[in-house]
């Protein structure tokens, strides 16, 4: 599952 | 963006400058674990190495560089700068404990098997049990200074905070992310000692000492 993960925390 | 996570990352930031502002107003970095500061130092460094892959906001670049720098700005104070007041002796945490299983818990459990996001979900499980060695080194020494009780104070509330936070983003936006609420609760949990003394000594003005 090549999920493009945005981390949108610090 | 929501009123939880605002003030969280404010009391995150306020926490990094109170301790750099305090070992470069006193010269000393006594009573300060350097090894919990080499651990923020690696939990930025690894979590925010998409500055070089995405933007998100002004805000999220800025406090990250701002997070960032002044993270290896205190570790270079402790380290380098007066080293000569590092209190090694009690600063005796053996880190690999932490940064091992923490790194193979990473590799095992992530939501996705890339280099960024593992060393993004190393970084989270890092930050969670970071601040091991700073109490660690506390419950050594018996005692901390009210101006260091007070920066873990706001370091243990801005997690705290995003636990509400996460709350609030399920609830509105259906948003949550499993492996940083556990984590977070985790590094919580670590604090609530150290909360109960913040309240019940350093907030009726006495200094922390233990044994309580």
């Amino acid at each position: 599952k090549a999920k493009l993960l945005l981390h949108d925390e610090l | 963006m929501n009123i939880f996570r605002g003030i969280a990352d404010f009391s995150h930031l306020a926490a990094i400058i109170i301790l750099l502002h305090k070992i470069w107003k006193s010269r000393s970095c006594a009573g300060i674990s350097g090894k919990s500061q080499i651990l923020f130092a690696i939990v930025f460094t690894t979590r925010y190495l998409d500055l070089l892959t995405s933007f998100i906001s002004l805000y999220n670049t800025s406090m990250k560089v701002i997070y960032i720098s002044c993270s290896y700005a205190t570790v270079y104070l402790i380290y380098m700068k007066f080293r000569a007041t590092y209190d090694g002796n009690h600063d005796s945490f053996r880190v690999e404990f932490l940064v091992v299983p923490v790194g193979g818990l990473a590799v095992l459990i992530n939501h996705d098997f890339a280099l960024l996001e593992i060393l993004w979900t190393f970084s989270i499980y890092l930050e969670s049990v970071a601040i091991l060695p700073q109490l660690f080194m506390i419950s050594k020494t018996g005692e901390a200074e009210t101006i260091t009780t007070h920066y873990l104070f706001c370091l243990g509330l801005y997690r705290a905070l995003y636990l509400f936070n996460w709350i609030w983003r399920f609830y509105f936006e259906g948003f949550f992310d499993m492996i940083a609420i556990v984590a977070g609760l985790v590094q919580t949990v670590l604090y609530c000692d150290f909360f109960y003394l913040y309240v019940t000594k350093v907030l009726k003005g006495k200094k922390l000492s233990l044994p309580a």
